[in-house]
């Protein structure tokens, strides 16, 4: 009498969570833009046999955005999941894997994110911001002033945006724009590009050195402009970023 | 001759009734929320 099939693999069973963990860590190896996301549910999964020992996998996944850039060398679990109050993003996955004498692998993967809706986030929090369009001209002129007073204030390395990660606008009880950015260092000193800044490019890849600021500027009552700015380091297997030109932003 | 029981009936008698307190198991999908819905 033939074997019983196996019972169907349900969403929190210790397989399932391994392939999706596996399936996690691939969509973030293969991202280069926004944020890092993390598991938040396993929607469904199907596993089709392909015979002795293989199996095909469909996953589908819930993937919550967390704090941590996607060039950001902090490993996914030290990486905290945007709060609710925060404008949480989203990320619904569909992943293909494939288990070969017990190992799995992704074959590939495809996602959307988007934002929670304002009305949901503003039901619960009317009073939090929300975020912005990122070619709001606030967001540009905040993260252009902020990269040039940070550039215009440093000692290292004259920095370049790579892309805006996200913004939020508040209009009471003062006006405040709050951005994040990720940049790149370049082959110039900062008063090398007062000089001639078109010659200031990212440093190539095998000593590229990226990281990410905060900028928060008050427009009203009074004027005012913080940055922070850190640079990870150079990273061993760090990405091809392509450098945005001043007009071009990506948006996480 | 050998009375065919109507399957109805038979499979009234055959069932197996569920013990008191019967919970069904959870449904395999979706899994469990880790951080919050939205």
């Amino acid at each position: 009498v033939p074997a019983a099939p196996p019972a169907p693999l349900g969403c929190d069973d210790p397989e399932s969570q391994a392939a999706a963990d596996i399936a996690v860590n691939y969509i973030n190896g293969h991202s280069h833009h926004g944020y890092k996301f993390t598991l938040n549910r396993i929607e469904d999964i199907r596993v089709v046999p392909q015979g002795p020992n293989k199996d095909i996998i469909f996953l589908e996944l819930d993937l919550l955005e967390t704090t941590c850039p996607i060039l950001s060398p902090t490993p996914l679990e030290n990486c905290t999941v945007r709060s609710f109050a925060e404008h949480a993003v989203e990320g619904d996955c569909d992943v293909k894997m494939q288990k070969v004498d017990g190992t799995l692998s992704v074959l590939a993967s495809k996602c959307n994110s988007h934002a929670d809706s304002s009305e949901d986030l503003l039901k619960v929090c009317p009073d939090c911001p929300l975020l912005a369009k990122m070619n709001d001209t606030d967001v540009l002129q905040t993260v252009s002033a902020a990269l040039n007073d940070y550039n215009s204030k440093t000692t290292e390395s004259y920095l370049r945006l790579l892309e805006i990660g996200r913004a939020k606008i508040q209009y009471h009880p003062g006006h405040t724009i709050v951005t994040e950015f990720a940049v790149g260092a370049t082959n110039c000193s900062a008063e090398e590009a007062k000089a001639n800044v078109e010659a200031c490019q990212l440093l190539p890849k095998d000593q590229s050195n990226f990281g990410f600021c905060t900028a928060v500027m008050v427009k009203h009552p009074s004027q005012d402009l913080r940055v922070d700015c850190q640079l990870y380091g150079h990273q061993v297997g760090a990405p091809d970023i392509p450098l945005l030109s001043a007009h071009w932003y990506y948006t996480s | 001759s050998v009375k065919k029981r109507a399957v109805a009936e038979a499979a009234q008698h055959d069932k197996v009734p569920r013990p008191v307190g019967f919970v069904p198991p959870p449904p395999a999908c979706p899994g469990r929320i880790l951080h919050f819905d939205i």
